[in-house]
């Protein structure tokens, strides 16, 4: 397994243990941007909230046009968040080809992506919270997920 | 220093983690 792929698979681990209704064990359940964006709202409800969350289409099936829709809003929304509640820019870093994602589950571009949601953690209001459960994992996903932190945040550009 | 015991991983996670605890939101790494 390449680094790509377990950056997918400890961050996927990770995102499991959170409680959404959507499915969200394995890399093709989140493809379509329903359960990534519901962890979303359930980290910072204020930014992104319910009138948001309902832009995302639940029960796309394999529409790869909707998926991508998806996944769109959410890529542009913590993009957002970046420069909105951390006041940064994110420079230089690769963001991950969507329609690679909701077409072929490319664990590279999904590790990507949900690299992403880890710099929304660490600055969100109940950080603590979310730290601790992370410090509660296997010594190898925490070791993913800090290089995984410690690389976003070079890409921060005030 | 090389006579320094080297920070075990768990020693390493934990001053990570901690140290985000501790950081103001935003600033860099």
């Amino acid at each position: 397994m390449d680094e790509h792929e377990i950056l997918c698979d400890s961050l996927m681990t990770w995102l499991s243990n959170f409680d959404v209704p959507a499915p969200h064990q394995y890399p093709h359940e989140v493809t379509d941007g329903v359960a990534i964006a519901q962890i979303l709202g359930q980290i910072d409800g204020e930014f992104f909230d319910t009138a948001w969350l309902s832009r995302i289409k639940e029960d796309v099936g394999d529409n790869f046009r909707l998926k991508t829709n998806n996944l769109k809003k959410v890529l542009n929304h913590m993009i957002d968040y970046f420069r909105e509640v951390t006041g940064n820019e994110l420079v230089g870093f690769q963001l991950p080809d969507l329609m690679a994602i909701s077409e072929q589950t490319d664990k590279q571009q999904l590790g990507r992506l949900l690299q992403l949601i880890l710099g929304v953690v660490v600055n969100c209001s109940k950080k603590q919270h979310y730290i601790e459960e992370i410090m509660q994992l296997d010594e190898d996903v925490q070791h993913v997920v800090m290089t995984a932190i410690q690389e976003l945040m070079q890409h921060y550009v005030p | 220093d090389p006579n320094k015991p080297a920070q075990s991983n768990e020693r390493v996670l934990a001053n990570f983690f901690n140290s985000l605890l501790n950081k103001k939101p935003g600033s860099p790494a």
